[in-house]
Order: structure tokens, then sequence, then C-alpha cells
């Protein structure tokens, strides 16, 4: 099946 | 000191959820992300969308939306609505101003600190836009969520399928360009630079969908293993929502 994954992997925070 | 006013209430009780509301002299801006950190909305109310605007200097208001909504339901649609803030606020001030009756009401609303995490969200290049009307696209959530928790969405040359399979079977919705020379609104429109095959779950979809009504239309923006951005434009602002995608384990 395919996992969820989540925004943190992709935007850096400020 | 900010002070914002809506000609009509109904606007802003539309945009209802609990965060911080960063004012600037350019308008409010709203930025939230859910627990799982899965789907992020961002919304612009721009100035012009108040029919007067003022903010003096950049203001945070930590607004919980629950008591929000409670003060929010005391105004009628179309009263205008008013917020007012001090510089270093504790409180806001919302006052509903019903112009015909000459009735105003006013109420102080507790501010909160709360602490969020600001995402940086750079501009990308995505694969694939598609707009389309924005009901259409709540309807396909709709339909293809009872039958599976996962949305397929394929983009190839001038074609968009929506692909659900669940337990009770599958459903597909396919979307092709289309242009209404009367109803811009209703047209259709895909740009792809390269083909599109990402899945994104239906649960977060089903929050984005209740935005359908602040727009005629949704843009959708992919990219192969990346957030899409689904967008609705406002007469001034926007409302934004990053959805992080589903990958093979």
């Amino acid at each position: 099946g395919k996992q969820q994954t989540s925004l943190m992997s992709f935007f850096g925070k400020k | 000191m900010l002070e914002a006013k809506f000609d009509e209430a109904s606007l802003f009780k539309k945009v209802i959820q609990l965060c911080n509301f960063n004012c600037t002299e350019h308008g409010i801006t709203v930025q939230a992300v859910d627990d799982s950190r899965v789907l992020l909305v961002s919304l612009l109310v721009g100035e012009d969308a108040f029919s007067s605007y003022r903010c003096d200097r950049n203001i945070t208001l930590g607004v919980d939306l629950a008591s929000l909504a409670k003060v929010l339901k005391c105004g009628n649609n179309s009263d205008s609505l008013t917020l007012i803030a001090e510089d270093t606020p504790d409180s806001v001030l919302v006052v509903f101003e019903d112009t015909e009756k000459d009735r105003i009401s006013e109420y102080s609303l507790k501010l909160m600190d709360i602490e969020s995490d600001f995402l940086n969200i750079d501009d990308m290049d995505y694969d694939s836009v598609i707009t389309q009307p924005a009901t259409d696209f709540q309807k396909i959530c709709r339909d293809l969520s009872q039958l599976s928790d996962s949305l397929n969405v394929l983009v190839t040359k001038d074609t968009v399928k929506f692909v659900a399979t669940g337990d009770i079977g599958s459903g597909s919705v396919i979307v092709k360009p289309f242009t209404d020379l009367d109803k811009s609104e209703n047209s259709v429109r895909v740009e792809l630079n390269k083909a599109v095959n990402l899945t994104f779950g239906l649960k977060y979809l089903l929050d984005i969908i209740k935005g359908t009504s602040l727009s005629q239309s949704i843009t959708i923006k992919l990219a192969d293993k990346t957030p899409a951005l689904f967008e609705f434009k406002l007469s001034s602002g926007y409302l934004r929502f990053y959805l992080a995608p589903k990958f093979d384990e």
C-alpha cells in the first residue's frame, strides 16, 4: 500500500 | 492599531479554523497545519477585500476559532463587521453594524499565545496545472470518497483521470479541457509539462473542498513526489491548501 508522507520533509520551518 | 472592516460579515464567517491571524499593511494572512502535518492551509485576505483597512504595524492575533465562531454567530450576514485591535493586543474587538436599523453590537474576544510553526513555502515548478469549476472538483472528491480513502490523480496529454479503488469496487472520473466562451468559470484548463501520477488521502481532500463556497474555480498544481497546491482565488487574496502525497512503501 501507499504511505502518507508529511509536509515537514518538503518545507523548511521559519 | 488594526481596524479592518468587511462590508458583509458572511465572508468572514466562511473562513474558520484555530490559528494566528497575521495582520500587515497588505491584509490578513492565516497559516495553519493539521496535527499530522499532512495538510497546510494558507489564507490571504488582501486589503482590497475590506471596505476600509488600516494596520499601522504588524500584529499577530492568536485566535481561538471556536470562540470566534461563537461571536460571529451573533452578527447577521448583512451586517458590516469590523475587527479592531491595539498594537500589542490581549483582545480583539468585533463590531457588527446594521446601518439600516442603526444597530451596533460589540464583542471583545480574548486572544491567546499560539505557538505555531510557520513553514516556508517557496514557489515551485509544477508538472501540471489544472483549473476547473470548484463544484465539479467537490463532486469528484465526494463521489470517489465513497469507494476508497485514496484518490489517484493521473494527468496525461489533455486528460485528467481521478481514480479510487476500494473494497466494494472502483470508480473513475475523466476530465478534459473545455472552453465555455459565455461562462469562463465553467471552463477546464489543463497545462502539462510532464505526465503526473499522484495519490492523495481523500479525508484531506474532503477538508479542502470546504473552500468551494469561496470561489467558482479551483486550481490544482501537481508535481511528482511533491505536495500538491489547491488554490481557491478570492476577489482579493486566496485560500491555498498544500497536501503531501502518498508514496509507495
